[in-house]
């Protein structure tokens, strides 16, 4: 961008025709919310709840869009300088860019002149050493995952006239551009000339951030809430079949395995003569409990456990005799 | 409820998005006026049911009993006004959407 461009007033993107005065940044001279609850600290949320009563007041005008997206800083360096990067990868397909805002707070004083003011006597120090105007060059750089240097996506000078306050540059072009090609983690240089020493001692309320004004096209679909804001599924959603009912989850079944001993064809105990009519139940059972042997002692039961495990490994499937096997065939 | 008019008409029911599990992502509105349609659509339909063509011949055709089987119209949303969300993606960034269609002004027979 040409040097000597407009002093950084606050820009006025379609969606975001403030009610404060021109001049002033929404987020200034108030105190956060209490709708924001623990977010307030970050002027972007006290920004977008100023949008959002704005939009309550007075809808959404057709040119204004229907989506506005809001991208906090998070310092990074880049290449040793300090930089301020955005994640814009919660951008959807279906959102179509409007306009986009880059929103930065302009420290009170410059440190150096501070340090050069403490060492002379001379009172009016600050004021003789205020300069008029800070000229502020922002770079904007795209990154790609995990490197440590970015594309120069933009650079933009700006005059700053008023110290200790919040300015905003439209970059939709910028932001536009890295939608299109697909790199949404973007970083912003504030270079003031100075060398480069940290981070401002910037509270992080005074972190800058991103404002992008977008038309979503697929709101009016239906059940467009869903999309954005349904973030658990209490029913696992049955995407093939529409008329699965919702508890027949799709996933496949686990399939218990049916084993059956080959040789244990029915329920029938191997002694009991089912033959003769004299067959009656009750005195099946009778018999089967009185045939229980008495409690055996401690050392007989450890012996007769040892036997048991003994017969249970040699004989792992039952044997009948050949009468039992004989009634059975001819059964 | 049980005072409602039996003909379709807009019937009142507030949606707290806290009651939907919504809340912790929604800043702001907590709740809001959705109301819901509900009620008979018989023939023969008043105005104020705003009925159109087709509801009108199906109540006819129902009122008759020309074909078994066939119900009467339904009483649906007919105008509807949008909603302005303020909510938290899942970057924990804030975003304002207006959703369209989430809150009934007028109901009619369809």
């Amino acid at each position: 961008e040409r040097a000597g461009s407009q002093p950084a007033g606050p820009v006025q993107p379609p969606a975001a025709r403030d009610s404060n005065s021109p001049g002033r940044h929404p987020g200034e001279g108030s105190s956060p919310p209490p709708a924001l609850g623990s977010i307030a600290q970050d002027m972007a949320a006290v920004h977008m709840l100023k949008l959002y009563e704005k939009y309550n007041r007075e809808g959404s005008r057709p040119g204004d869009g229907n989506t506005v997206r809001s991208f906090k800083a998070r310092p990074e360096f880049l290449a040793q300088k300090p930089s301020y990067c955005f994640n814009l990868t919660s951008m959807q397909d279906s959102e179509m860019i409007l306009a986009a805002t880059f929103h930065f707070y302009a420290d009170k004083r410059p440190r150096h002149r501070e340090v050069f003011c403490k060492r002379s006597k001379n009172s009016s120090c600050r004021l003789l050493h205020l300069p008029p105007i800070l000229q502020l060059n922002l770079i904007f750089q795209s990154i790609h995952q995990n490197s440590a240097y970015g594309l120069v996506k933009g650079n933009i000078t700006v005059f700053i006239q008023r110290r200790g306050a919040w300015h905003a540059k439209d970059i939709s072009h910028i932001v536009k551009e890295s939608k299109r090609s697909g790199e949404l983690i973007l970083c912003a240089e504030l270079d003031s000339g100075e060398k480069h020493q940290g981070f401002p001692e910037q509270v992080s309320s005074h972190l800058p951030y991103i404002l992008v004004y977008a038309n979503d096209l697929a709101i009016s679909e239906p059940n467009s809430v869903a999309v954005t804001l349904q973030r658990y599924d209490p029913f696992p959603s049955n995407d093939g079949d529409p008329n699965l009912s919702p508890n027949a989850s799709t996933d496949t079944r686990v399939r218990r395995d049916t084993y059956l001993p080959s040789s244990i064809q029915n329920n029938e105990l191997p002694e009991v003569d089912y033959n003769n009519n004299k067959y009656n139940k009750h005195d099946v059972w009778e018999n089967a409990y009185k045939s229980l042997k008495p409690k055996a002692s401690r050392k007989d039961r450890r012996r007769k456990g040892q036997e048991n495990t003994e017969t249970l490994t040699k004989s792992q499937v039952l044997n009948f005799d050949e009468k039992t096997m004989k009634k059975a065939r001819r059964k | 409820q049980w005072n409602e008019p039996r003909i379709c008409s807009r019937r009142y029911m507030k949606v707290d998005f806290a009651d939907i599990g919504w809340n912790e992502w929604i800043i702001s509105p907590k709740s809001f006026d959705a109301y819901y349609c509900a009620g008979a659509c018989e023939f023969p339909m008043p105005k104020i049911v705003r009925p159109s063509n087709h509801a009108t011949i199906q109540s006819i055709v129902k009122a008759v009993g020309i074909i078994p089987g066939i119900p009467e119209p339904c009483c649906v949303p007919d105008k509807m006004s949008s909603l302005s969300v303020l909510f938290l993606d899942e970057n924990k960034n804030v975003v304002l959407k207006v959703y369209p269609s989430m809150s009934v002004e007028t109901c009619a027979c369809r």
